[in-house]
């Protein structure tokens, strides 16, 4: 089996490749002795320019995949490994227009992800709207957690509304919802909680699984007043590409709250870096 | 001289929906970052008043922007600097600090004199991609900082003569994956 996977390793956690694939195969929590087969790839959604039943498009305002099932951007990523004293790195390259970096920094407790894709390829003429998905075998019974605005989290079910009978006729759509710091879906005893660097949109599709999108290219406007599609200038070398980092926290559900509520606080109120040249002094504030 | 207005100004017509959500064109869409970077360069200058005089000297404070993408042309090119890293929360917190350099080995002093392990590792074919010709750097420092509350915490950092490039340390191609 040693050949089949690999992993790598800091006080806290250890972080499991598929070799074959190339992809997050499982994560351990050291301290706690949890061991979660979890796998996490990227995926693209079709966006739609409306069909017989309903001709809203997907773009700036509105959200619409045209089939429920995304496509995969690629079956698995080609690796390259970094390991030193201060941090352990995994470079995932799943296609010239989308890779991954999975770092173990030393003595932290959290597996940071650091996404970047695009520029998006439009030349098939299909709008895309890129996730990341990570699968789990939790049993979450259709519900998973966002936060809004980085303070009161809330339970969300999959496709249901607290305050109406809702017929779903948007079986993706109808169930992302605002990601502004924070997503987690958990069973009785283990929780996976994903941080955000930004405000994204997530959802939790199928049990077990939670997903954000990173990224979109769409090539339609989708009539509710921006009069054009969500379509930045430039062709496929010349799109926006964007980088970002997903900070994921795998304990018991018990001390997850601790764990996510103090890490996101510190991402949203980063420490500040000024350089300046030459030596000087070191300085301390005492 | 300077202050935050600016900032704050294209903070107040940034919280109109469009702004926030990115529901207006491109042309506009492009007009609000515009509007937020010219706020947050204004504020640099406040920060670096404020710096100045909170540490006594007048220093050449310089603001590292594209970090995420292994851009800087201090820490490119320069023999030694220094790291200034505040903490605005207020409990003490450890940090993970990345630079682009173009050196193998380098030296890092903390406030007290300790040494500070650090590694240098080769900049990603993905950052180069990105980072197209804003930069230039071949390696990476990477180095843990850690801050007290709502305080600052300097390291001075030099490189040294270099003894080998750090690729052949640090980099483990493994055996090519299917596509």
């Amino acid at each position: 089996t040693e050949h089949l996977s690999w992993a790598i390793e800091n006080q806290h956690l250890r972080v499991v490749f598929d070799s074959r694939t190339g992809l997050l195969k499982e994560i351990e929590n050291l301290d706690k002795n949890i061991s979660l087969p979890l796998s996490q790839n990227f995926f693209w959604y079709n966006a739609s320019i409306g069909n017989q039943e309903n001709s809203q498009a997907s773009g700036a305002y509105i959200f619409r995949p045209n089939t429920s099932e995304p496509f995969l951007i690629a079956q698995g990523a080609h690796l390259y490994h970094v390991k030193t004293g201060v941090v352990q790195e995994v470079y995932q390259n799943f296609s010239d227009w989308c890779s991954q970096v999975v770092r173990l920094y030393d003595g932290q407790p959290y597996v940071e992800l650091e996404w970047t894709v695009g520029p998006i390829p439009i030349r098939d003429g299909l709008g895309k709207e890129i996730i990341s998905r990570f699968e789990t075998n939790l049993q979450t019974d259709g519900l998973f957690y966002t936060d809004s605005n980085g303070r009161e989290i809330l339970e969300r079910r999959r496709n249901y509304r607290a305050t109406w009978n809702l017929s779903q006729t948007e079986p993706v759509a109808g169930n992302y919802y605002p990601v502004n710091s924070r997503i987690y879906i958990k069973d009785k005893k283990v929780q996976l909680t994903v941080l955000t660097d930004r405000s994204q949109g997530g959802s939790s599709i199928f049990d077990g699984s939670l997903e954000l999108m990173v990224h979109r290219r769409l090539l339609h406007d989708d009539a509710r007043g921006v009069g054009e599609p969500l379509l930045e200038p430039g062709d496929y070398l010349n799109g926006l590409v964007v980088r970002g980092r997903h900070l994921i926290l795998l304990d018991t559900v018990e001390s997850s709250a601790e764990q996510h509520r103090l890490r996101a606080q510190q991402e949203y109120m980063a420490p500040q870096l000024v350089l300046a040249p030459g030596g000087g002094p070191p300085y301390h504030p005492g | 001289n300077a202050n935050s207005s600016v900032l704050r100004q294209a903070m107040g017509v940034a919280q109109h929906h469009d702004a926030v959500s990115g529901t207006a064109k491109q042309h506009v869409t492009n007009d609000y970052a515009k509007q937020l970077s010219a706020g947050w360069d204004a504020c640099q200058i406040v920060i670096s008043n404020a710096l100045a005089s909170i540490v006594g000297t007048k220093e050449n404070f310089i603001y590292c922007t594209q970090l995420n993408i292994s851009v800087c042309q201090l820490t490119e090119a320069a023999q030694t600097f220094m790291v200034i890293v505040y903490n605005p929360l207020a409990r003490p917190v450890g940090w993970n600090i990345r630079l682009p350099v173009n050196g193998s080995h380098y030296a890092i002093l903390s406030p007290d004199g300790q040494t500070v392990p650090n590694e240098v590792i080769p900049v990603s074919s993905f950052t180069r991609a990105v980072r197209r010709d804003r930069g230039d750097a071949v390696n990476e420092l990477v180095f843990q900082a850690s801050a007290p509350p709502l305080g600052y915490r300097t390291y001075s950092i030099s490189r040294l003569p270099g003894r080998g490039p750090a690729r052949s340390r640090a980099l483990k191609r493994l055996h090519d994956q299917p596509g």
